[in-house]
């Protein structure tokens, strides 16, 4: 049994079984890379040939397409991780490595995540991937309200479209800056996904096994109000759940709550580097990955993409593994953080992705 | 005209960066301005309606043209970026966008400084080794009227967020080194 994190347990893990699923020729998904982030392909090539040929599954479909102003060159961990972990989730459908470095001896000095948006902005709908993972987030407050109500508008186009946008939670827990709680960005924006972390609750992860981990960043915005899409699921949770954390850290209960989903977040193996990778980068290209085979279905049975997929999630919060084991850590030192509760919780958000069930959803 | 601040300068660096002298006036910057769009409530409103199940226009995504229609910022506001960018910097700006939504010009960190009363530094992030020019700290300033057409211009004050991801565990190679004990 693997120890780690690794396609084939990741694949058993949220029942997506071993079959090839990826048919639809249409389909694309693609991580973002930012800040001297490089792709490698002979890393990916040997993460591959370890990890999915001897359990024959089929990782991606070919080579990743290569966009932006900077993307081949010495790997990183990031961004090695990221192309990886979506390539082995989601076999058979085509993958994307979009990096941008914000300097470059060919680029001028520039804002990368800006780049990232107006280069998808320019993509036309034919070759624009229908899901992007982005393992990038900073506190709220690091953007300006203006700057980042401009990005939420961004966003917003790319979900009309009929693209997914997934967001790595953040890996401070609740984010204890000077006894507040600090919310993260871009998850905590409402036109995003945010996708939270998992880890086993025993020694090596299997399926129905899993808890909320510390590290799983969480809570409310600052900046946005709380959508009617997770209304109900969150004021369930601020009523019921047990070990709240006191009111004193001072969180805002009607903003936007987040995280969405969650995943594994923890103990993932990463060539070159090793195994033993954490944080909610894992889990953000893991259940990019699961929504990308979900794509796949919705193509193949000649319906549109999913797009914007927290209605979506809320509204299918049964086909999600519901994680009600563990807590967040950051909680300023008078707490644990948050408490993960049944339903929606602020660790976990609705849970983790079950493909079987989920397949079954997207279709109907 | 008077000179409007459309983002506050930032008084506290973020964690992990510092700030390591003066940025050289030649280096090049590529400024993007992010334009007002318009119609943003419909924007908003539409993408519910393709994104709701329960929606009878569930999945009915509009194309990137139709999306870039529907917000695209006035005539006069393009052309007041564009104006400005080509008057004061003497740099031709281009369109970044299909709908002119960010309008972008690279130009010396000099001109960038003129344009935008700002001053631009060196910042370093330690542990991920990465250097970039901002104006954090000095913020920046556009007369009123093209302030009044965008939202903001980057890169000014926000200063990048950066992510590594940790390794919790003892990889399998270190697993298996016993200890003297």
């Amino acid at each position: 049994v693997p120890q780690h994190n690794v396609p084939e347990t990741l694949r058993q893990l949220y029942s997506i079984g071993f079959a090839t699923v990826g048919n639809a020729t249409s389909n694309r998904m693609a991580v973002t890379a930012f800040l001297g982030q490089m792709y490698s392909e002979e890393a990916l090539k040997e993460y591959w040939a370890e990890y999915c040929s001897e359990q024959k599954l089929t990782c991606g479909k070919g080579l990743p397409t290569l966009v932006g102003d900077a993307t081949t060159g010495t790997p990183g961990v990031e961004s090695m991780l990221d192309i990886e972990t979506i390539t082995g989730v989601a076999g058979n459908v085509h993958a994307e490595f979009w990096g941008f470095a914000g300097r470059s001896p060919d680029n001028p000095e520039n804002e990368p995540f800006m780049k990232w948006l107006t280069q998808m902005a320019s993509t036309p709908d034919e070759t624009v991937p229908l899901i992007f993972s982005t393992s990038y987030g900073e506190d709220e407050a690091s953007w300006s309200y203006a700057a980042a109500d401009r990005l939420n508008v961004e966003f917003a186009k790319a979900g009309t479209r009929g693209i997914s946008l997934l967001y790595a939670s953040g890996d401070e827990g609740a984010n204890c800056e000077k006894g507040k709680y600090v919310p993260e960005t871009p998850s905590s924006s409402p036109y995003v996904t945010a996708v939270g972390g998992t880890g086993p609750t025993t020694g090596y992860p299997k399926p129905g096994f899993e808890e909320g981990i510390g590290l799983s960043s969480g809570g409310f915005s600052n900046y946005w109000p709380m959508p009617e899409w997770q209304r109900g699921a969150v004021t369930k949770y601020l009523a019921t759940a047990e070990h709240l954390p006191e009111k004193s850290v001072g969180y805002n209960t009607s903003g936007r709550a987040y995280p969405d989903i969650a995943a594994q977040a923890t103990g993932f193996c990463v060539t070159p580097f090793g195994c033993g990778v954490a944080g909610t980068s894992c889990a953000s290209p893991t259940a990019a990955g699961v929504f990308a085979l979900l794509n796949d279905v919705r193509l193949s049975a000649g319906k549109p993409p999913l797009g914007f997929l927290n209605p979506f999630i809320y509204q299918s919060a049964a086909a999600f593994n519901d994680i009600t084991v563990g807590n967040s850590g950051g909680g300023c030192g008078i707490g644990i953080g948050w408490p993960t509760a049944k339903a929606w919780d602020a660790v976990t958000g609705v849970g983790t992705p079950n493909f079987e069930l989920l397949k079954a959803a997207v279709v109907q | 005209q008077a000179l409007v601040a459309p983002e506050p300068a930032v008084t506290d660096i973020p964690s992990g960066w510092s700030v390591i002298g003066e940025s050289p006036k030649d280096a090049r910057i590529e400024l993007n301005f992010a334009v007002k769009q318009r119609n943003l409530q419909s924007l908003h409103d539409t993408l519910l309606s393709v994104s709701d199940p329960k929606s009878p226009s569930y999945g009915e995504h509009l194309s990137n043209e139709a999306v870039h229609a529907l917000i695209k910022p006035s005539d006069e506001d393009i052309a007041t970026v564009h104006s400005f960018i080509n008057t004061v910097a003497g740099v031709e700006p281009r369109a970044a966008s299909p709908n002119s939504d960010f309008i972008t010009a690279v130009m010396t960190i000099g001109q960038a400084e003129a344009l935008l009363g700002a001053k631009y530094e060196v910042l370093r992030h330690g542990r991920a080794g990465v250097q970039v020019h901002r104006a954090s700290r000095s913020g920046y300033r556009l007369p009123e009227s093209v302030a009044a057409a965008v939202d903001f211009v980057s890169p000014t004050v926000h200063v990048p967020g950066v992510r590594t991801a940790k390794k919790d565990q003892l990889s399998p190679l270190d697993e298996v080194v016993e200890s003297p004990n």
